[in-house]
């Protein structure tokens, strides 16, 4: 059957989603693991924000906060 | 509640607003009366008052859009980023844009009720970043509530009055 693109899709709408709200920058020259660990900080921070369970790694109910329509402005200063 | 930076606001309480054009979900009496009674949940607690304008730059100028509309923030298609609206300031600064491809509505639970991302989005526009609180109006996600009881949650009266206090005439 055909293979499915959903969690392909998901990781670029979560990057763009942590870019557009959470300040979550390109990488630039680090480890790769550095862009882990700031991917991690910054999931960690938007369901800290959003009183979900703080793991910095993305589960089905974070993806489901960030799917909900919302305003445009950042939650973080940018 | 959170405001921008260190308390940015407006140096007046006299500001103007501007409607420079329309979206086709709903009829024109239908947004003016959303727009006025948005800002008016804000004037109900602070002494900032608001005065619409036909022509020329207002503070507060509103507009509907889609995809890239003349700022570097693109909306993004029906349904995700409703509107966005920027901190107090000159130029575009207290601007609130609203995506055109949503479907707005005045009182429907069929779509989004313009009077209520309108009501968020003149938070911003006059100094008030997003709240944690879910059961404030500055929460960024999108929420019904009932337009004709609506009355603005305690944390948001607190964020409006620690910039511009409260209002005198009540």
């Amino acid at each position: 059957g055909p293979i499915s693109r959903q969690p392909e899709e998901d990781d670029a709408f979560v990057e763009s989603y942590l870019k557009k709200f959470y300040n979550l920058t390109e990488q630039t020259g680090t480890a790769s693991h550095g862009r882990f660990s700031q991917l991690s900080l910054k999931i960690a921070e938007m369901q800290k924000f959003f009183g979900l369970t703080v793991t910095g790694t993305m589960d089905s109910e974070t993806l489901n906060v960030m799917k909900k329509p919302r305003c445009g402005v950042p939650d973080v200063a940018q | 509640y959170s405001t921008f930076g260190e308390g940015l606001k407006w140096k007046t309480n006299e500001l103007t607003y501007r409607i420079e054009n329309y979206t086709p979900d709903m009829t024109a009496a239908e947004v003016d009366d959303s727009i006025e009674k948005a800002l008016q949940v804000w004037a109900r607690v602070t002494p900032l008052r608001f005065t619409r304008i036909y022509s020329g730059t207002a503070d507060i100028m509103i507009s509907f859009g889609a995809g890239s509309h003349g700022d570097f923030y693109p909306f993004d298609g029906p349904d995700g980023t409703l509107a966005h609206a920027f901190a107090p300031s000159a130029g575009i600064g207290g601007d609130a844009h609203f995506d055109e491809d949503e479907n707005f509505t005045f009182r429907s639970t069929n779509g989004y009720v313009l009077f209520l991302v309108a009501a968020h989005e003149f938070g911003h526009s006059l100094g008030l970043s997003h709240s944690s609180d879910p059961g404030a109006l500055m929460y960024p996600m999108y929420s019904y509530r009932d337009p004709n009881s609506f009355v603005l949650p305690k944390d948001d009266v607190n964020g409006i009055q620690s910039l511009y206090g409260s209002n005198t005439n009540v």
